[in-house]
């Protein structure tokens, strides 16, 4: 079961908070459960996805559309406070919202609630599960603060073992260059010998035709 | 020229390496970067 | 100012969950605000540096194990729900609790609350502290996750570069050690070729002193 409590204001009530709950099992679009509370008292009322449908064919939307900016208003708790109008009378105990678009208000939704016998109840629930939220989230960040010291060393690692081996590459790469330079300067001392050796003896040959 | 080649060829081997002159790394190494695709 | 609420139950009311908010401003041996609630009424009271160092003097405890104990009791919230025992007269207002240790029960602490004229208020702040606890927690969450997949990444980069280098280390050696090859068998062709010339020198004199 999905579950997302945010806080409202009441047009009627624009000093006090309220909190909406909103609880819903496979997905938004085939029902919820809605609970409102002032910390006080409570009201609860289910929306059933025949409801559901028909809000979105009186608002001649098609039904995704529809369960989309339900979930702007009731769910996600973000963006300008302005941008929805919440309505809930205690007398009928009838609960509506609105958008706001540019100084122009469109009735999104309007649901029946049933005042609560035992709002305390309701209360320590919600708060409950406030509370077990806030572990759940702080055990994950936990483990994601783990998981990224355990991926640093590892990366510390590797880059170590890059550098290592960037400089054992330029240490071979030395190595066999002096060993080259080596082997080729002798065989060119040997060059520079034969050459001097052949033109001594040609040199030799030429004085001995001369005097002959 | 024919001369001018003549010269070069009993000068320096074909990869441009001198017979006669000793090498050293940067030398060497500007002999291997002109050498294509060893075998 | 740090603050932590945990779920507690009561000797006298065991089957009703109570939530206990502890606030402190630098740290809790230096006083704290404690607020007890049942989702319906509040009671709230403050404890001052002083009495808590009575306290530690009372259980002959130093002030810092004292405050250490107070911690695990009323803020930790972990550990088995028996260990400590948590009492509160609703006619009298005091709040007390106690430590268990193998079968035998220790009185940590006692103070005085008073009952909150408006709980509804109380009980309001305490889930918009949760609420803001939670979005707090999400964004930290999203921002580890964002971390992870960073690191994930860089460790990725850095592991293929690491395989490129071992790669072109293996591979280095051997393109040197070809073109090496080339070039000392250039070198020894000239030699050959100066050692032939030479013998044919040689030989040519021979043959011409013979003749002679």
């Amino acid at each position: 079961m999905e579950r997302k409590v945010s806080r409202i204001y009441l047009t009627s009530e624009p000093e006090i908070i309220h909190f909406l709950q909103v609880a819903w099992e496979k997905t938004l679009g085939s029902g919820f459960v809605i609970t409102l509370t002032d910390g006080q008292s409570a009201w609860i009322g289910t929306v059933s996805e025949s409801e559901i449908s028909q809000e979105a064919d009186d608002m001649a939307l098609e039904k995704e559309k529809y369960v989309d900016e339900l979930r702007k208003a009731l769910v996600s708790g973000a963006g300008p406070t302005d941008t929805y109008k919440f309505n809930f009378s205690k007398d009928s105990c009838q609960f509506s919202f609105e958008k706001n678009l540019k100084d122009v208000s469109f009735r999104l939704g309007s649901f029946n609630l049933e005042k609560v016998a035992n709002p305390a109840e309701v209360i320590r629930e919600l708060i409950c599960y406030c509370l077990d939220t806030i572990s759940e989230k702080q055990a994950k960040n936990e483990h994601l603060q783990k998981e990224n010291e355990r991926l640093l060393r590892d990366w510390n690692d590797v880059q170590e073992r890059f550098e290592k081996c960037v400089s054992a590459k330029e240490a071979v790469e030395t190595d066999l260059y002096k060993r080259f330079i080596l082997v080729l300067n002798e065989k060119k001392a040997k060059i520079r010998s034969l050459y001097k050796l052949l033109n001594e003896v040609q040199e030799l040959e030429k004085n001995i035709e001369h005097k002959r | 020229c024919p001369s001018t080649k003549q010269h070069f060829a009993r000068q320096y081997d074909c990869h441009g390496d001198s017979y006669f002159v000793d090498t050293d790394v940067n030398q060497l190494k500007e002999v291997f970067s002109g050498i294509k695709t060893p075998g």
